[in-house]
């Protein structure tokens, strides 16, 4: 396999089909751990015998845009392992539900799970073409590692290239981006900080509100003193130059400060004087309603007519 | 963490003959929604819009609780606008739930999930008729709503789940469930069903391998966290409650001055109704105004961050 | 740009207003 694409795409990968294999490897899993015949994982196709060996299979589905692949959403597949090959009509029919609902989203290619892309997944990889002419392979590590930073995701995609002579298909690294929507944001924090669902007080809300914003400030603040520190180490010589990645540095320093014309402070400034306006307005209604209670509570002490 | 994740198909067959919720309207009493459920409902709510959608729940039942493993959309849209509005899709859910045990998905239905966006996490007439319809045929099942545009505006997963009691049953006085905003237009919907029904207290679960790519994935996300803009996001919402705000002002005045005027035949409890009409209008446009600080907070402390800095 | 929320700022604070010539009307 080659080290990184040159195909040019931009990928970008939304945080559900992340939660979506892990869900269906974990579950996969658990069945193969209570079961006690090999039969009983026929959702995998009665490969694995243990859990260790288990790989589980899908597809990724999404939109392309241009040159952006952007990869929304994935279902499972059955895998045939007798013949190596995912069970195409079982895709077919299950495309065909997704698109009833998601009528948008196209199959981009496939996952599985593993330490990393096999020989024999090209196979597979070949057989999606005639949906997709390149289709993605994505690949999770289901492995927990406590000492990686980085997500266990690697993609790839397929490229042509002149080996011993013979052209071949080969799989290729692709970077890739995570994508968000506000709405898939806002549910990732609350299950990865498991928050309740409840309003809570309004303190509590405040203080779940700033403690999101503290901890995206402490992780630039990280970034920020990791390259300094490189900066540094380079300085001293401990080292060696990279000239591209300093290049880098010097661009987001000039980019600083990174809006500053009139337009962008008129428009600030009228926001932040909205939020000031409807906040008055607020307290005001609040003051009038108990101003009101007042006038009723002394009706109600000094009323002549009882 | 991971034995949630295993289907006693013999332990589940058990409870569906014994059915302990049958003479017990108030049985069930609590909701564990998976982290992958929830995320596939709330996405599913916000790409609908200001469109009603409409999908199914998978899962188990534990004692007197429902555990939701799985969800799916459902090609029906506009709930509120019949009742059972799931019998369109019945086809389409018979062909997923086959797919779906090729795969080793097990789990049988348990529930629906539907949106409300921009009016709240309640059942209205519709929704009470159609889980009663559930709840007759379908048992146990309950109701999930997603308010997506809430969500977004508050910045916390705006959600809540419902069981119906049935026909003719009077249930006991409950504590109050947590005040929420109803739009005017609402409102009368929103009264005359609120006793048909109960909510179910909410939790959540992860397997661990959810919980090391969350934390991993926080590494990625936390730019989004930073970019994000809940001011400019829901701007028409926010106007939509101010002058549904307005409009409950104007009410609540129409009524005060109708009841100074018959201060002297009316009796003292309607005084009552119209202070806490006030009180409700104050809860919602504190409210607002903490909505808008937040957003505005954030701007502030970004402004600080990003454009403060001289070269 | 933003007419539709000013509108409703506008309702709001027009109803504010007569709600505190109501109430201030009860005092006297």
């Amino acid at each position: 396999m080659a080290s990184s694409s040159s195909s040019g795409l931009t990928f970008k990968l939304h945080p559900l089909v992340i939660v979506n294999i892990s869900d269906h490897y974990i579950r996969i899993k658990s069945q193969l751990q209570h079961s006690e015949t090999p039969d009983s994982s026929s959702a995998n196709g009665g490969g694995p015998s243990t859990a260790a060996d288990l790989r589980v299979f899908g597809c990724l589905i999404g939109v392309q845009c241009g040159r952006t692949v952007e990869i929304f959403n994935s279902f499972e597949l059955v895998y045939d392992s007798s013949s190596h090959s995912l069970d195409r009509a079982y895709l077919e029919k299950k495309q065909e539900l997704y698109k009833k609902v998601f009528p948008k989203f196209y199959i981009l290619g496939w996952y599985s799970t593993g330490n990393d892309a096999d020989e024999s997944d090209m196979q597979i990889h070949k057989s999606l073409m005639n949906i997709n002419e390149n289709p993605v392979y994505l690949v999770l590590n289901p492995t927990i590692n406590h000492s990686q930073k980085d997500l266990p995701i690697t993609i790839y995609e397929s490229e042509l290239h002149v080996i011993d002579g013979i052209p071949q298909s080969i799989l290729v690294r692709s970077n890739y981006t995570i994508e968000t929507v506000e709405a898939e944001r806002i549910s990732i924090d609350h299950v990865a900080h498991l928050k309740p669902s409840d309003g809570g007080s309004a303190g509590t809300q405040l203080a779940a509100h700033l403690t999101g914003i503290h901890s995206a400030i402490k992780m630039l603040n990280s970034r920020i003193r990791v390259l300094h520190q490189y900066l540094m180490a380079v300085q001293r010589g401990d080292m060696p130059l990279d000239n591209s990645l300093l290049r880098q540095v010097s661009s987001l320093l000039r980019r600083l400060p990174v809006i500053d014309s009139e337009k962008f402070r008129d428009d600030f400034l009228m926001e932040f004087n909205d939020t000031l306006l409807i906040t008055y307005l607020a307290m005001f209604t609040n003051c009038s309603s108990i101003m009101n209670e007042v006038v009723d509570k002394f009706s109600t002490a000094f009323d002549k007519h009882t | 963490t991971d034995a949630i994740y295993f289907y006693d198909e013999a332990g589940q067959a058990q409870v569906q003959q014994e059915k302990p919720w049958a003479n017990d309207p108030h049985f069930f009493h609590k909701v564990r929604i998976s982290a992958l459920a929830l995320l596939k409902m709330v996405a599913h709510a916000r790409s609908g819009g200001t469109i009603e959608i409409m999908g199914v729940m998978q899962g188990k039942i534990d004692g007197d609780t429902f555990i939701v493993m799985d969800a799916y959309a459902l090609p029906v849209e506009g709930t509120e606008t019949r009742v059972n509005a799931q019998a369109d899709a019945y086809e389409y859910m018979v062909d997923y739930s086959q797919t779906n045990k090729q795969t080793g998905r097990l789990e049988n239905l348990v529930g629906w999930y539907h949106s409300h966006p921009g009016y709240g996490c309640w059942l209205s007439g519709i929704d009470v008729s159609t889980q009663m319809l559930n709840q007759q045929y379908q048992d146990p099942f309950f109701a999930l709503v997603i308010d997506p545009t809430r969500t977004v505006s508050a910045g916390k997963v705006d959600i809540g789940a419902f069981r119906t009691y049935r026909q003719g049953y009077k249930p006991p006085d409950e504590p109050l469930s947590e005040y929420q905003t109803i739009p005017l237009n609402k409102i009368e919907d929103f009264g005359v069903h609120c006793k048909q029904y109960y909510s179910l207290d909410i939790t959540y679960f992860k397997s661990s391998l959810d919980c090391h790519l969350l934390d991993l994935l926080w590494n990625k996300y936390w730019v989004n966290t930073l970019s994000s803009n809940p001011l400019l996001g829901s701007r028409d919402y926010v106007s939509g409650q101010i002058s549904d705000l307005a409009e409950k002002l104007e009410q609540a005045e129409n009524q005060m001055a109708h009841l100074r005027l018959g201060s002297f035949l009316m009796p003292s409890h309607r005084k009552k109704d119209e202070e806490s009409q006030l009180t409700k209008i104050t809860r919602d446009s504190s409210k607002i105004a903490v909505e808008q600080v937040h957003g505005l907070m954030s701007q502030v402390i970004k402004d600080s961050l990003f454009n403060s800095v001289c070269p | 740009k933003g007419s539709k929320k000013y509108t409703a700022v506008d309702k709001w604070n027009r109803q504010l207003n007569s709600l505190y010539i109501a109430i201030a009307s009860r005092v006297c």
